[in-house]
């Protein structure tokens, strides 16, 4: 049996949001230490790694570890008929193909049960390593976010370069070119305004803005991002859950040949 | 020319 109950349902209903455009088909890991997930997009390029933590739960029942593969965009259809204000619960008896959400207005007067069927998906899964990083930027999500969109509008590709000045975003296409510098600032009055750049070697990577854009769907999330980097390995871009776990994602850098 | 290669080629399939 296994059985979560979120009272703060509009996490999970960002969550789904954060995830379905960037990844089909994934599994979802149920165990005692929480609800995760792990998949990569259709290229092989980018991964995204959720772990929602069992006590960030009000209720969290695990009987036994529990695989459970499911089509995002489906639940995320499911998801979006959860009111924001839901308490949302996700259960699944051992041994049925099925998965059951509940959602309980706060006021109780409305109780919704939608079922959907399982799949079974074999993806690999890939060990990723805590790694030191060359350099580490913490900066307000919907800036980071606002740069990937404009940066678009110009090129297909952003090149991140961190400097001791700050971190430079650079793009260039068939119209121009534009370099967005962003410098640490870490006097102002709301910690989640700050951007804050721990930078061990200066390191510059290019990367595919399409995936960027992509991963700027879990900004609702979160008030800041962090942006972790080491030279030729993927970028880890961080939204925190708040109180329960992360999103991250993963990209490889495009290499020149 | 730029490729990505696979993040499999950066992290190890468990």
């Amino acid at each position: 049996m296994f059985e979560l109950r979120l009272v703060q349902g509009s996490l999970l209903k960002k969550v789904l949001e954060s995830i379905k455009d960037l990844v089909n088909d994934a599994n979802f890991d149920c165990s005692s230490t929480g609800f995760s997930l792990q998949a990569m997009d259709s290229s092989h390029v980018a991964l995204v790694a959720l772990l929602l933590r069992s006590e960030g739960f009000e209720h969290y029942r695990c009987d036994r570890n529990l695989t459970m593969g499911m089509n995002l965009a489906n639940m995320a259809k499911m998801l979006k008929c959860a009111g924001n204000d839901d308490i949302i619960t996700i259960k699944a008896d051992d041994g049925t193909d099925t998965v059951t959400f509940m959602f309980e207005s706060p006021s109780q007067d409305k109780i919704s049960d939608f079922e959907m069927k399982l799949m079974d998906i074999d993806s690999e899964h890939l060990g990723i390593p805590e790694a030191e990083y060359e350099a580490i930027i913490r900066m307000p999500s919907a800036e980071f976010a606002r740069i990937c969109r404009d940066l678009s509008s110009i090129g297909d590709t952003v090149v991140i370069s961190v400097t001791k000045e700050g971190v430079r975003f650079s793009a260039r296409g068939d119209i121009g070119a534009a370099n967005i510098v962003c410098r640490q600032n870490a006097t102002v009055d709301k910690p989640e305004d700050a951007t804050i750049i721990e930078m061990q070697e200066p390191v510059t990577l290019t990367f595919a803005l399409r995936y960027m854009n992509s991963f700027t769907k879990a900004t609702p999330l979160a008030e800041q991002v962090t942006i972790s980097m080491s030279s030729d390995l993927p970028v880890v871009v961080e939204y925190k859950v708040a109180g329960m776990g992360y999103i991250r994602y993963y990209l490889a850098p495009k290499i020149e040949e | 020319k730029r490729t990505q290669f696979p993040l499999k080629l950066y992290f190890v399939v468990t």
